[in-house]
Order: C-alpha cells, then sequence, then structure tokens
C-alpha cells in the first residue's frame, strides 16, 4: 500500500483529540 | 445472522401508529426499513370493525427528506373483521420536502371504504444512509478540519458493551463506514462517514475505552441539526 501520508494524518488527528 | 450471514440492518420493532378507536375499527402499526438500498414502510393493518375493509389507499405530507410511496399500497382482498395483514409499501425520497419538526416527523393519510383517518409517526434516520456513504479518506480529513467546532455535537452512547471491532461491523451493515481507526492512550478511535439520500454527509469520531460501558461519539456535519437523530440511531444500532 502506497503511504499518501493520510495514515499520518489520521494519527495525528487522534492524537490532538485525545491531547487537544 | 449466523456464520458468514451479514448481520442486517437494524429494524425497531414495529409500534402502533393508529389505534382502533380512533380510526373506525382499523388499527395500524409498523416500522421502517432499509432493505438492499430500499428504504420500506412496513405496517400490520387489523381491522377491528364489524363490516369488511376494502379500498386501502395512503398519502404522505410534504416532508424533511422528501419520503414518498413508490408504489400504491398493495391490499387485494378485503379486510374482513379481526383479520390483520401485513403490507410492506416501498418508498422513494424524491418527493416535495419540507422542513418538519422534528425534523423525523412523517405525516400520513390512509383512507379505505370507511373514512380517511391521519397519523404521524417518527422514521430513524439510519433508514436515509446510502451504500455509498464510505467518504475518501482525504476528503474525510480535509472537510473534518473545513467543519467549524461549532458545528460539532458530542454524545455518550451508555451501556455500549461492544469492542471496536464489533461495533466497526455493526454500524457497517447500517451504511456507516469506518475509514480509519486510531488508539491512543488504550483507547480506540474510530472515524466514520455516512451520507443522507440527500446527500447530507456526517463525520463522525466514536471513541471506544475497553472496560468503559460508555462510548463516546462525536458528529460533525454541515447540517448540524440532523446531528441528534444520527446521535439516536447509532445509540439503537450499537445496543441492538
Amino acid at each position: 500500500e502506497l503511504d499518501d501520508g493520510l495514515d499520518e494524518a489520521f494519527s495525528r488527528l487522534a492524537e490532538s483529540r485525545t491531547n487537544p | 445472522g449466523g456464520v458468514g450471514i451479514p448481520a442486517g440492518a437494524y429494524v425497531i420493532p414495529k409500534s402502533v401508529w393508529l389505534p382502533a378507536m380512533k380510526a373506525k375499527g382499523l388499527e395500524i402499526s409498523g416500522t421502517f426499513a432499509r432493505r438492499m438500498g430500499t428504504i420500506q414502510m412496513e405496517l400490520s393493518l387489523t381491522n377491528k370493525a364489524m363490516q369488511v375493509m376494502t379500498d386501502f389507499a395512503i398519502q404522505f405530507n410534504r416532508n424533511s427528506f422528501g419520503l414518498s410511496p413508490a408504489a400504491a399500497l398493495q391490499v387485494h382482498t378485503p379486510l374482513s373483521p379481526n383479520q390483520t395483514i401485513e403490507v410492506t409499501l416501498p418508498l422513494s425520497t424524491v418527493g416535495p420536502v419540507m422542513k418538519m419538526d422534528p425534523l423525523n416527523n412523517l405525516q400520513v393519510a390512509v383512507k379505505n371504504n370507511i373514512d380517511v383517518f391521519y397519523f404521524s409517526c417518527l422514521y430513524p434516520i439510519n433508514i436515509l444512509f446510502a451504500e455509498d456513504g464510505k467518504m475518501d479518506r482525504q476528503v474525510f480529513l480535509a472537510t473534518w478540519k473545513d467543519i467549524p467546532n461549532d458545528n460539532e455535537a458530542q454524545f455518550q452512547v451508555k451501556d455500549c458493551h461492544l469492542n471496536s471491532e464489533a461495533a466497526t461491523n455493526k454500524l457497517q451493515s447500517n451504511n456507516v463506514f469506518t475509514i480509519a481507526k486510531r488508539n491512543v492512550e488504550g483507547q480506540d478511535m474510530l472515524y466514520q462517514s455516512m451520507k443522507l439520500t440527500n446527500g447530507i454527509w456526517v463525520l463522525a469520531e466514536l471513541r471506544i475505552q475497553p472496560g468503559n460501558p460508555s462510548c463516546t461519539l462525536s458528529l460533525k456535519c454541515r447540517a448540524p441539526e440532523v446531528s441528534q437523530f444520527v446521535f439516536q440511531s447509532y445509540e439503537a444500532m450499537l445496543k441492538n
């Protein structure tokens, strides 16, 4: 699977929602 | 369902919409379902009068999502006293639109050879979740960012004893699609999308913590008035 940067973007989103 | 059989979308049990005493002996109970992409009104008609009932027809008032009968009410034989028949009415979503209060309110008129009767019922908004409601991941991220925080609504789904895999599967059989899943500090964060039949997208974040029977649902939508109805559907889908 190509790493399109989206996996990382979702990780950042989840992280920012847990620790705003 | 059993092994290899998808669970299918959740259908609320039928309830009485029109009591016989208000309709000269005609009792109507019903529910709504979405089956294979078709919205259906599922009705039981009971004749509690002392005369035969014939010539049934149904009509809807304008409503928020343009729900409208896609066929005539199929009652082919006269309904005898004490007889009940089950009727399935396919619905379309291209009827006339008028915003109702509450949003999911539907006003119905049913006629037979005796009279015309009116009743109101509420439909669960998940019957409007389209099969093509899986949003592209990049579009999801952009849309999530783009929708203002004021349009975010947060709800607690209590007594939800599901792990994230079971929740994902249950929701997917109701056209709620999980686009991404992350685990942060022991809690699972599911990012999900759904599309209503009128083209409104709803984005969701569902947080599930192992050992905590309460899940947190955050909804982002450009039409935030739909959020509380989406929450009601999540509760029904996850608890059934």
